[in-house]
This record gives structure tokens, sequence and C-alpha cells, in this order.
């Protein structure tokens, strides 16, 4: 990375580094040192400061263009019935936690939330998230036993949950990879099962992304996208040294909206999600 | 489709098959834009260039093969050596139970892998004990008693104990179980939690386990290297275990993981039933990496 003796070369390299170690892939960090580059030979940026300060701007617009949900909250979208959520991505991600986190959010704003134990294949899925249910003091839906349908329980909690008129209904989903053709069929079924019940639900998809995922975050959009669209994402565990660069990609290549990041493992540990707090954490 | 790439670096009229200072310039920024997407860690990357371009330079009065093939070949010899070999042996003690401790990131992988893990070896013959020494994620001890319960081997658990305490009473457990393999399920945690990684490392301290493996996720990008570092500076790892490996992220991470610690990549997990881990290949995954 050079673009002119004025500028000091350790700084450059300095920002080829954050640029580079941060996730945001090699054509990302590429383009922004094109648009440095550029910048610089027209004046518009004469030092380091300023040169920060250029590449802090050009990711917040492409973290915030054309994507007004960009940190927007979970909020009620069905007037007359349920606002349905379905939660994926894949194994490990963080879905369940992060559901038990938009949960109490949803419950400490003043409405009703029951939860769908949609994830019937792995050992102690359903448990994990009855205990989520029991602190925060929500109605869940869980299968008949292990191995059922996963669609049966989507069904069954729909059902309850239009009959119950809850405010809110997050369904829980078994992290699969988008290679598994089943998994991500199976997926599809049940998305399909809430269609029948409410055609303009879910009311929100939102994808998980583990804050440590490289590249491969790009095809998991990309792949979890087709089998329903992807109303947000929410980020997990930037609470540990990973920047979550790719969500750059995320927002510039497939223009999915980031609404929340993980910090944490505990029931408060989400954000909504600020663009700027995201680029300033990019350099620190 | 980098291999297509390369073979169009060399073979142009210029070049006439030959590696020339050109060609090997244009196709080392070809595999170095490869190895970033492919999530290794960039810092290698730039090392590793800068070795094929001076391998590649000194080789130039090759004329047998094809210059092309030349170059590829020695991007993944080198790729290769760089993931080292592959040892799905584990050193098992004679006198007493062997003890394997799991450690890494959340969500990695390490509590499917004490499953599979417990599955080979009982189907090789020897007695695992389970011990679920994860006390704070929900249902996490329930996880481990579905798992033991699955492949037949006893879990042990307790409540109202602390993971390092937990760990110490297994040993006499394990004793009364006749059980001559311990494994250890520890708690997800950030190698930046001072804490936590107190904490493992005063398990370790306390109970000595004769084998540690970290436990990394496959789509993990460049921050590998911070994880890793750190998980071995504290613990002294004995070997890696890369999970997820049946997903298509193109496993960089391995190099990093590999590079910083250097230790051997044990077994991958290839997907979420017990019998899904098998050896490392460093050949299988050097292509896989350089897609
Ligand atoms: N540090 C940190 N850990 C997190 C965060 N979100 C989730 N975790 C942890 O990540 C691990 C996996 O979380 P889960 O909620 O079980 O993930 P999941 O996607 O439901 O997993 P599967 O259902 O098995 O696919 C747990 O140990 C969580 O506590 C976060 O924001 N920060
Ligand atoms: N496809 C696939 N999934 C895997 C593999 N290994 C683990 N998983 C899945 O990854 C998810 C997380 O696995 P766990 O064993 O709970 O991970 P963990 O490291 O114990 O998680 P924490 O204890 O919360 O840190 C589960 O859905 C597993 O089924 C693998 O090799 N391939
Ligand atoms: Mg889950
Ligand atoms: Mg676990």
């Amino acid at each position: 990375f050079t673009i002119g003796s004025k500028i000091d070369q350790d700084t450059l390299d300095e920002l080829e580094e954050i640029l580079l170690s941060s996730d945001m892939g090699f054509e990302v960090a590429e383009s922004i040192k094109e648009s440095v580059s550029k910048a610089y030979k027209n004046k518009e940026v004469e030092n380091d400061t300023e040169i920060k300060l250029f590449i802090q701007d050009e990711i917040k617009s492409i973290l915030k263009d054309g994507l007004e949900n960009t940190g927007k909250p979970i909020q009620k979208i069905n007037l007359n019935g349920p606002t349905i959520i379905t939660i994926i991505g894949v194994n490990g991600s963080g879905k369940t936690t992060s559901i038990a986190k938009l949960t109490k959010s949803i419950v400490d704003g003043g409405h009703s939330v029951m939860l769908a134990a949609a994830d019937t294949f792995r050992a102690a899925a359903v448990e994990q998230l009855t205990i989520w249910s029991e602190r925060l003091g929500v109605e869940i839906v869980k299968p008949a036993k292990t191995g059922s349908d996963p669609a049966s329980v989507v069904y069954d909690a729909t059902e309850l949950a239009i009959q119950k008129n809850v405010d809110f209904l997050i369904i829980d989903t078994a992290g699969r990879l988008h290679t598994q053709k089943d998994l991500m069929a199976q997926l599809h079924k049940m998305h399909n099962v809430i269609k029948k019940k409410i055609p303009e639900a879910p009311h929100e998809t939102i994808l998980i992304l583990d804050g440590t995922t490289g590249q491969n975050a790009v095809v998991q959009g990309i792949e979890f996208g087709k089998v329903h669209d992807i109303t947000g994402l929410i980020m997990t565990k930037l609470d540990g040294s990973a920047k979550g660069g790719v969500l750059i990609r995320m927002c510039k290549e497939l223009q999915i909206p980031i609404r929340y990041i993980g910090m944490g493992e505990q029931i408060d540990d989400l954000e909504t999600f600020s663009p700027e707090k995201f680029v300033d954490a990019l350099f620190e | 489709d980098l291999t297509e790439k390369l073979t169009n670096v060399f073979d142009t009229v210029r070049s006439r098959g030959k590696l020339t200072e050109e060609n090997i310039g244009q196709a080392c920024d070809s595999v170095r834009k490869a190895l970033i997407e492919a999530d290794v860690n960039f810092t290698i990357v730039k090392d590793f260039i800068s070795r094929v371009r001076e391998q590649a330079l000194g080789e130039q009065k090759v004329k047998k093969i094809k210059a092309g093939d030349y170059f590829i070949k020695i991007v993944s010899d080198e790729l290769t050596s760089l993931l080292g070999e592959g040892n799905a042996e584990i050193p098992f003690v004679k006198d007493g139970p062997t003890i394997i401790m799991m450690c890494g990131l959340q969500g990695s992988g390490k509590t499917t892998t004490v499953g599979k893990l417990a599955y080979k070896l009982k189907n090789e013959g020897r007695k695992p004990l389970l011990v679920a020494a994860d006390i704070q994620r929900p249902a996490a001890i329930e996880q481990l008693h579905v798992l033991g319960e699955q492949v037949g081997v006893p879990v042990f658990s307790k409540q109202n104990s602390t993971p390092p305490e937990i760990c110490i009473e297994a040993l006499a457990v394990a004793k009364s179980e006749n059980a001559d393999v311990i494994i250890l399920d520890t708690a997800g945690r950030l190698h930046v939690d001072e804490e936590l990684m107190n904490e493992l490392h005063l398990i370790n301290k306390k109970v000595k386990p004769h084998q540690t493996y970290l436990v990394v996720d496959a789509m993990i990008g460049q921050d590998a290297v911070n994880s890793a570092k750190e998980f071995n500076d504290r613990l002294e790892l004995d070997g890696l275990i890369l999970t997820k490996l049946d997903g298509d992220s193109r496993g960089g991470a391995a190099i990093s993981i590999r590079h910083v610690t250097g230790k051997t990549i044990k077994f991958v997990g290839m997907g979420e039933k017990l019998d899904a881990l098998e050896s490392f290949y460093p050949d299988r995954l050097a292509s896989r990496i350089l897609g």
C-alpha cells in the first residue's frame, strides 16, 4: 500500500494490516486502498489522520447505504396477530442465545413473546431454550419428542400464537450448514408452514453470524437467503477480538441490514447495531 | 479457479512457458488473493508468498515440466508442509487413565467432539468417562449426558461445584468406574476473558491432562491466530481439532492455527453425528484452501 511520499509508509502498512485483519476481505480492502489513493491525488486527504477518517466514512456509508433498517430493533409488524420471527444460521453461531436476548428486550418493551423450540435434533437443544423461557417467564412450544418433524413444532406454535394473540412468536431452528441440501429443504418447508397460516409471515427472518467467521459468511448469506428473504443480521461474539469486518461485504454485496450485535453470553448482551461504534472498534 | 488463472499466467506467448520474474510476480499476486479469500492469516500469507517467490525465481532453469505446473507444485507443496503431518494417534498412558481436555471458543464444537471421541475410543475397546465441566451454559450438562447415553459411556457431573473441583473429583470417579480415559468438556470461552482463561489454567494445573486439544471452527477468519496463540500460551496444547469441515468454508484458519502453535491437527469434524470424526489429511486441505 503506497500512495505518495508525504504519507508515512509505516502508516500505510499499518492501515493495510487493519483492513485485512478485520475480515473485510481482499477485494473490499483493495477498493478502499484505491479510494484512498485517488483521494490523496485529488488532495482530499493530506495526512494519516485524514486518511483514517476518510476510510471510516467510506465504511460507514457502505454499512448504511440503502439499508434503512440498519440498527433497527425488532418491532411489531403484524397488527392483527403475532409478528413471527424465524432465527436461522449455521451450527454454534449463537441462535438460541440471541433469541433469549431478543426476548428480553421485547418483554422489557412491554410486549408478549412466545418461543418455539424447533430444533428437534441436537442433544438438549429443547432443554437449553426451555431454561431461557423459564428465566424470561415466557411460554414455549416444544416438540412432542426428539427427532419429531420441526415443521410440526412450527405449525403448533403458529396456531397457538394466533390463538393466544401474543405480540411475537420467535422460532429457534437447528444449526445447519448451507451445504446440507436436505436440511435447507427442511428449513424451506418450515417457512412454508408459517406462510400457510399467515401469508405475510414470517415477518422477519434473521440470520445469525458468528463474529469470528471469515469470508464464508457471504456464502451463508447467499445460501440461507435462498430459503427466505433475510430481513436482518445479528453478528454475535463481538466481545472477543474478532472485528467482524465481513459485515461490510454483507452490506455491500448482499444488501442485508445489520440489526444487532451480540456482546456476551448473558441476557442483556445485545446491542442494536451502530455503524459508528463498529467503525471505531475496527481501528482500536 | 486458481489453477486456471495460474496456467494462464504462464502460458502467454511472452513468457513462452518459462518462469520469469514478471509471470512469477503475477502468479504470486493471484495466490496471495486466493489465500486471503480462503481466510489464511494475512501475515502468514506475506511470508508464504515471499518464500514461494524465492523458490520459483531460484528454479528458472527448470525445463522439463511446464512452468505453470511447476509453480503450482511449489505452491501446493509449500502449503501442505505448512499444514504439517496429521497424527490421529493419541498417546495413552500406561499407569492409570489418560486425561484429555477439550477447550476452545464458544460454539466451536467441543461438546459434540467429546461425544465423537468417546464413540471412537469405545469402538477401539477403551472405557471413557465424560466429565461435564461446563456449568454455565444452559443445559450443557444435559447435552453431555445425552451424548454419553448415545455412545454408552458414563458421564460425571455435579451440582454446586466449580469446574476445577468437578475435574479433580472426576479422577476419583474414573477409578470407581474403571475408566481408562477421562475426557473433560469445558465451557466455551474467549481468549481475552482473563477470568475464564485463568480457570482453564487452574484446571490444567490441578488435573494435569495428558492431552489438551483446541477445538476450532473451520470457518473462523483472521482472528484464528489470536485465539490459538493465547490458548497455546496459557495451556501448552497437544493438538488441534478442526470442526465443521463438512461445510464449504475454505479452511485457511487451519494454516493460521498450525503455524502460530506449531501443534498437530489431529482430527477433523465432518458432521454432527457421533461417527463424523476423521483423521486429518494435509494435502486434501491444501487443495481446498487453494480453491
Ligand atoms: N462471548 C459470546 N458468546 C456468545 C454470544 N452469543 C452466543 N454465545 C455463546 O456461543 C455458544 C453457542 O450459542 P448457541 O446459542 O447455543 O448457538 P446456536 O446457534 O443456537 O447453536 P446450535 O443450535 O447448536 O446451532 C454458547 O456458549 C453461547 O453462550 C456472544 O455474543 N458472545
Ligand atoms: N456440521 C457440523 N456441525 C458440527 C460439527 N461439530 C459440531 N457441530 C455442531 O456445532 C454446534 C455447536 O456444537 P457444540 O458441541 O455445542 O459446541 P461447543 O463448543 O461445545 O459450544 P459451547 O460449549 O457453547 O462453547 C452443534 O449444533 C453441533 O452439532 C461438525 O464437525 N460438523
Ligand atoms: Mg441452538
Ligand atoms: Mg459445549
